[in-house]
């Protein structure tokens, strides 16, 4: 099983 | 204002066809340098972000920044009126309520006119760092959209493997398992039909179809489909479209349990 990330995690506010 | 004119209005049907199903309500960010859009899914696992270049428009004229707050669904409503050879101008004024669309037959004997109503958009801006991906793929958009379509039947996620014999997407699920491996190919008559690989380091990622299967609803905009890929960060899948513009999307990767 494999869980899905989110994008927050990775691209933050600029 | 606002003044744009397409010579095709197929490019933004097409546009917003790719779009809407990721993304219901967005703002179209319109400047000097043309017209932007930045948008995630409501789970916050995708995002789109495109750019249609002022060079894409003939004539672009936008004085000050100018947000226009759409409803895709209706935007879709208004643009099922344009014919996809209908030359087709969007107008705004600086501070809008609505955005007007003509749209033009190419003997310039119809003019249809439209005012969409926009709405308030409170939409957060992402900053996407720039990425040296580890692997980048370019291949026919529709030799993607078959792949996805075929892994689809038969699990929800795919890995995409990149090493030096190629690339796989590999999935597995109830019924069995499915690869699809594509090497280097290039054919010089027709290079929308070639593969290249270009990789500095080896790469896997698992990532959910379902999302994958949304992007490739832009197969229509660019024979060529690049994607991007580096191990633990999101997969970048670009449609390049001419005169620079563009239109990405990201996705989170899934991580084992």
């Amino acid at each position: 099983k494999s869980r899905q990330q989110t994008l927050g995690k990775f691209f933050g506010k600029p | 204002m606002l003044e744009a004119r397409l010579e095709q209005a197929a490019l933004l049907k097409k546009v917003v066809d790719a779009i809407k199903e990721l993304v219901q309500e967005c703002n179209f960010d319109c400047n000097d340098s043309g017209i932007g859009l930045q948008a995630m899914d409501n789970s916050h696992v995708a995002l789109v972000s495109m750019f249609l270049k002022s060079e894409s428009f003939s004539p672009f004229r936008c004085d000050r920044n100018i947000a226009l707050g759409i409803n895709l669904n209706a935007l879709q409503k208004v643009l099922r009126a344009a014919q996809n050879e209908d030359i087709l101008t969007l107008k705004a004024e600086d501070a809008p309520d609505v955005v007007n669309l003509v749209f033009e037959n190419a003997t310039a004997d119809r003019i249809s006119e439209y005012d969409l109503k926009l709405m308030d958009i409170d939409q957060e801006h992402l900053g996407i760092p720039d990425t040296d991906y580890a692997a980048q793929i370019s291949m026919p958009s529709s030799e993607f959209q078959r792949i996805t379509r075929d892994l689809s039947a038969i699990s929800e996620s795919v890995t995409i493997e990149c090493n030096k014999e190629g690339v796989s997407f590999a999935c597995e699920g109830d019924i069995g398992k499915g690869n699809i491996k594509l090497r280097q190919y290039t054919n010089v008559d027709k290079p929308a039909e070639n593969v290249e690989v270009n990789m500095t380091e080896p790469v896997a990622l698992t990532f959910a179809l379902k999302y994958l299967g949304n992007f490739c609803k832009a197969s229509g905009l660019s024979e060529q489909v690049r994607l991007c890929l580096s191990n633990e960060v999101p997969l970048m899948v670009e449609y390049a479209l001419a005169n620079n513009s563009y239109i990405r999307f990201y996705l989170a990767p899934k991580i084992g349990d």
